[in-house]
């Protein structure tokens, strides 16, 4: 573990009262290991690496801590800052219907991620609507459907529709019509490098405004995690990350990219393939995790 | 030293930059580039197209050029198995090989043997239209030994020459669901022949590709990788350790979502788009 590597790098060289540069140098070389290991993309590993550096650079020995435990405690509060500090919650609205749009790449978790939101959401008294917005993918509605059916939520489908845009702009006038509380809105996986399949969402985004956009990662994403969180961000306003599959047994360094590059708090955790496994994002276990 | 005078510790760094950010890992990445180094040195070798040909040498070099890439077509029935963690594009890839298949003049059936997903039945029904396939399935919450097995006797009583079976995603760490699978494969294997068992990898995963290819090796066996989303910006290159490292053949590349979206995986060419 990285604590034991720490620790054969304190008792290896001589402490003295601050950490010295040395010590902090062959520190800073397993934590850029340790996080290439769990797939932080290369980029962000520099920036967190050189900020780790600041602040042990010269940091005080307390006299409680071992230099090994000094260090450590100040990689995972760098790490716990930017996965978004204790966890975050969705935007809270004064006048509803509050919109969420999930967006991110093919098979990444959206549509599972949207019932399972919505089953959390009528769990706490509120009355969502879930919007299949996804008309591209086979059977993508019926699957919305279905898992809503499941949740105990209604779904607004449009079945042979064809401007995503138009439905979701439907399904948000239906919740206000019905006077319900949250509009979930499910879309296509897309690339990133798709031109035309981000300029759709671009336009989804811009018919129901939404208050909250959740970028959804798979949390075995590797290096490409970056490129993913910056092309999303150019197209909307990304407000949050959902990372999915935290139930196997990947490293989940996408967590630290993607929250690195939309500066925004991984919001939820997608433990499971039931409508209950739903968490909210625990930053200080993602940050262990990750360090492995 | 003053050979390797093209190029200086930093642009040795940014070559090992390059294969890291393709998801080779780092000990892959470490190693080609200290291998390149060596050469370069014994070879006197100091430009960079030069540097950059050695580098494309030493990744081929982990590609076995003799491994099987075709897919194995038995007598008929022949069952191709199709595997993975979730989401990676299994049934996707199905309807993709359904069509060249039925392109070669092959007749073939599929079985929806992911009984768990909402809509995979419906999913899967589509792909089958699409690709000129019939489609096997039960009800939701059937068992998916059953579903494989009727499969594979529809195959023989109609003389299909390629049955494919879907199988529901499944996250490699959870054992229960990992025997489901090997129970799939001894049951289809109790009246018929398991040719192929493809592994279907997202380009888009880091090291836990590898991980998810060491565990269904070891749950089923796997003959070959389809390597699905490479038309994104991820490069894969947990191939390099799959093939490596496993000895798995990555026989097919998923590059989009439609349904011509499939080529054969060639080494040379995937070296090339990895370095860009
Ligand atoms: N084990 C596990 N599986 C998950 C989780 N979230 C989603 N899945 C599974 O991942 C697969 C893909 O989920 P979807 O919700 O269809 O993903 P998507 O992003 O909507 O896919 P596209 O619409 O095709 O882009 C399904 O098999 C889900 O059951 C999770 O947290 N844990
Ligand atoms: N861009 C791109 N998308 C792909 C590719 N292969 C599959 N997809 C998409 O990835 C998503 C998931 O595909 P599926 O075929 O449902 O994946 P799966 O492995 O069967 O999913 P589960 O059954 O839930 O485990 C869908 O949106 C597909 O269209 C590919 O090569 N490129
Ligand atoms: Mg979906
Ligand atoms: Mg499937």
């Amino acid at each position: 573990s990285l604590s034991s590597r720490f620790d054969d790098i304190f008792t290896r060289l001589r402490n003295r009262g601050r950490l010295s540069d040395k010590q902090v140098d062959e520190v800073l070389r397993e934590i850029r290991l340790a996080l290439l290991e769990a797939d932080v993309s290369l980029r962000v590993v520099k920036a967190f690496v050189a900020d780790v550096r600041e602040r042990a650079q010269g940091a005080e020995i307390h006299k409680s801590l071992s230099p090994a435990q000094q260090v450590i405690k100040i990689v995972n509060e760098a790490l716990i800052g930017v996965l978004g500090g204790e966890a975050k919650g969705l935007v809270p609205v004064d006048a509803p219907p509050r919109v969420i749009l999930m967006a991110g790449l093919q098979g990444s978790g959206k549509t599972t991620a949207a019932a399972k939101l919505a089953k959390h959401l009528r769990g706490k008294g509120r009355r969502p609507l879930l919007a299949a917005c996804d008309l591209r993918r086979p059977a993508a509605t019926s699957q919305l459907q279905l898992l809503g059916e499941q949740a105990g939520v209604p779904v607004h489908a449009e079945p042979g529709a064809t401007d995503a845009p138009a439905v979701a702009r439907r399904a948000l006038e239906e919740a206000h019509a019905e006077n319900l509380t949250d509009v979930i809105v499910d879309t296509s996986g897309r690339m990133h490098v798709d031109p035309e399949l981000m300029a759709e969402l671009g336009a989804v985004a811009r018919a129901v405004e939404p208050h909250e956009t959740l970028l959804v990662c798979d949390a075995m994403t590797g290096q490409d995690a970056v490129n993913v969180a910056e092309a999303f961000l150019e197209e909307v306003e990304v407000t949050g990350v959902v990372l999915t599959k935290l139930d196997g047994d990947a490293r989940g360094g996408a967590a630290l990219s993607m929250s690195y590059v939309t500066g925004c708090p991984v919001k939820f955790a997608g433990v499971g393939e039931k409508l209950d496994d739903l968490e909210p994002f625990h930053p200080d276990r993602m940050a262990s995790r990750i360090l492995g | 030293d003053a050979l390797g005078a093209g190029l200086d510790d930093d642009a040795w760094d940014d070559l090992e930059a390059a294969l890291i950010q393709a998801d080779t890992g780092v000990g892959t990445a470490t190693a080609v580039v200290s291998e390149v180094r060596a050469e370069a040195r014994a070879a006197g070798v100091t430009d960079v197209d030069g540097i950059r040909t050695l580098m494309a040498q030493r990744l081929l070099a982990r590609f076995a050029a003799d491994a099987p890439r075709a897919l194995t077509i038995g007598p008929p029935p022949s069952v191709w198995l199709v595997v993975g963690v979730n989401g990676t594009g299994k049934t996707t890839t199905i309807g993709k090989i359904a069509a060249d298949q039925a392109a070669r003049g092959r007749r073939v059936v599929m079985a929806a043997a992911d009984t768990f997903r909402a809509a995979a039945d419906e999913q899967l029904e589509a792909w089958a239209r699409r690709a000129g396939a019939e489609l096997v399935k039960h009800r939701p919450g059937a068992d998916p030994g059953a579903v494989a097995f009727d499969a594979l006797a529809h195959a023989r009583a109609r003389g299909h020459d390629l049955l494919i079976v879907d199988t529901a995603g499944r996250l490699h760490t959870k054992v229960p669901l990992m025997d489901e699978l090997a129970k799939i494969r001894r049951v289809v294997e109790k009246e018929g022949r398991v040719d192929e068992v493809l592994l279907v990898l997202d380009a888009t995963a880091g090291q836990n590709g590898l991980a998810q290819a060491r565990s269904f090796a070891a749950a089923t066996g796997v003959t070959g990788v389809v390597l699905t989303k490479l038309d994104g910006t991820a490069k894969g290159g947990i191939a390099v350790a799959v093939e490596q490292e496993l000895g798995i053949p990555i026989k097919l590349i998923g590059v989009g979502e439609g349904l011509g979206d499939l080529e054969p995986f060639e080494p040379r060419r995937f070296v090339e788009a990895l370095l860009g």
